[in-house]
């Protein structure tokens, strides 16, 4: 089951909408500091459903809407889509490619969508239950978690085999 | 459940032994600990890393890049045990030195055969192991757009040569 | 004491404007402000960096490169007021894109005509702008040693490029 | 004031004596992963006075003291020295060249020295009092101490103030 593609629009630096396709192997995300990388890497965090917003670098959840700059209005909306290739059978769906959605309005109002029709986040973690891929995934690792895991902080580490195991 | 627990247990630290000689050498040493056997859910798991001919005390004592190779070498075991469909690294190899760099992509490289990699990385070397690339910049201020590039139009958006050297 | 603190932070305050705008450009903001100003010995000092066109809630948005860069417009400006005989940077220049890695060490060229700086690191572009180079290696296992080096003999202590890339 | 000399001995992974001059200006410190290099700018923090045994990686103390490998017996002692070039007077000391040292024996007990004789950590921090050198010093920044300044850990911004005015 491999990622075939991230659609983000109004999510965090991503003002436009940016679709990104990924191929089998390994994907380089290069640029400049801060230019959106790491925002890249918070939206499929996000998509999968991270409830932390301190993991998404926030003080509260809108946080991750685009917030506008000096020559733009902010959006009303953030939105994710991520896309998988699921012809091997190991997402529980008959779909042969799975979409799984997430949406925050200003207003506060959230939703999740698979294969475009709204769901709860919970028919969202229930899919990639055992698939090892969740927003608190062991196969996320920034630097920070370096050390977090070597110092066993908030139990990183149990955690880590539990979920393995 | 502690079965399971268990059985996955020496399995990840078979691995992490395996992994780690091979991010390492083989004369280096290591091992992964649970701090109460009789009590395996209840356990804190230690890690321990021995550099060859080093004694550390704790892996506290390793140097930066010695910790992220252990690291790493942990998260490889658990991934030989139970594969994610993907693996993203953010900068993940900023603390290594170019040998062990080399070593780390090439790690990712055999693992890639089964599982997918997105590398965030402002590494030169790094790039040169991936099998595609994406530019992420900032044409029109504060907002991101992404490109496709590869080392003939990379300096476009990572640009390595606009400063000049003093 | 009050009177001094104030004086102090009100110029390092714009040290730290100025120090920012050149390391990242002229139209980008920044600034240090206390929470309590009527109160400055009980206050906090919160800083504010918002680079061209961005709007960030608070620093904590910015990303890893930004934030290394407006902590360090904070040391420089900190620097400006009461000069350190000498400063330590261990591997600082980790987050760094390569045109940043360039302004930040231009930064250190321009202190260094009134402070020593001892700088750890493994960038190239880095090592390019130093006045002198140790080459630290553990020739014997576990034992350190410290040998001159420069670009000529470089490559016997920082091995770029033994590992055969794939 | 500027740093001419460090010479260290029975420090951590410096097994042998090692001696580095320093001249005017940037001097860069390279070397392979695990080799030493932060190993040296412990050992400054060290002979400054350093007493936390965390800021230098250590459980307790006695961890500075190279431990020995498979080849060599551990040091009874570690010993690091550090002179400086006063001829502007900026350090209180008629002296024109000033050099600090400490010990730590296995023991546990350990020694201050200036200018090779015995006395008090008091007296060396008062040699640096208002120079902006000390092991807590402003001028010793690793990439860790860049979070803890954003995010002010245990107020580590405002100590950043206080230090300097
Ligand atoms: N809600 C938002 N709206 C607009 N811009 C945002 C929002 N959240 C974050 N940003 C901007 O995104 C930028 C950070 O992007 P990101 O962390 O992805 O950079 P990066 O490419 O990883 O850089 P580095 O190489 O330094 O790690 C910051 O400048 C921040 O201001
Ligand atoms: N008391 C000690 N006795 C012997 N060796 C020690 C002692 N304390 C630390 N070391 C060793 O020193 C090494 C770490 O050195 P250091 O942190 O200086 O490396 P470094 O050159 O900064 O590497 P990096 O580039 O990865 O940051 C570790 O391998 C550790 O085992
Ligand atoms: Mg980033
Ligand atoms: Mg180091």
């Amino acid at each position: 089951m491999r990622l075939t593609e991230i659609e983000v629009k109004g999510f965090k630096s991503f003002g436009d909408r940016v679709l990104v396709r990924f191929k089998e192997g390994v994907t380089g995300i290069v640029g400049p500091n801060g230019s959106g990388k790491s925002n890249v890497v918070d939206a499929i965090r996000w998509v999968l459903g991270e409830q932390k917003s301190r993991m998404l670098r926030s003080d509260k959840m809108d946080g991750v809407i685009f917030n506008g700059t000096n020559n733009r209005k902010q959006a009303a909306l953030a939105e994710v889509r991520l896309t998988f290739d699921n012809h091997k059978g190991i997402l529980p769906s008959e779909y042969r490619e799975v979409t799984i959605g997430r949406r925050l309005y200003r207003s506060g109002e959230s939703e999740y969508l698979l294969n475009g029709v709204t769901c709860r986040l919970k028919d969202i973690t229930n899919l990639f239950l055992d698939t090892g891929i969740g927003s608190d995934s062991y196969a996320i690792i920034e630097l920070k978690m370096i050390d977090e895991i070597l110092n066993d902080k908030d139990h990183s580490r149990r955690d880590l085999f539990e979920e393995a195991t | 459940a502690t079965e399971r627990f268990l059985e996955g247990f020496s399995t990840i630290r078979e691995h992490f032994i395996e992994v780690f000689r091979s991010l390492f050498t083989a004369e280096d040493d290591c091992d992964l600990i649970l701090s109460h056997p009789e009590m395996p859910l209840e356990s804190s798991i230690q890690i321990m890393a021995k550099p060859k001919g080093k004694k550390p005390q704790s892996v506290n004592q390793l140097s930066g890049g010695e910790k992220t190779l252990t690291v790493t070498a942990l998260l490889f075991a658990i991934y030989l045990y139970k594969p994610a469909p993907f693996c993203i690294f953010d900068e993940v190899d900023a603390p290594l030195d170019d040998v062990n760099i080399d070593k780390f992509n090439r790690m990712i490289r055999r693992f890639s055969k089964d599982s997918q990699f997105i590398i965030v990385t402002h590494n030169k070397r790094t790039m040169e192991t991936t099998d595609l690339m994406y530019g992420v910049t900032m044409v029109e201020q504060g907002v991101s757009r992404v490109v496709p590039v590869d080392f003939s139009n990379l300096n476009e958006y990572v640009p390595a040569d606009q400063a000049a050297v003093p």
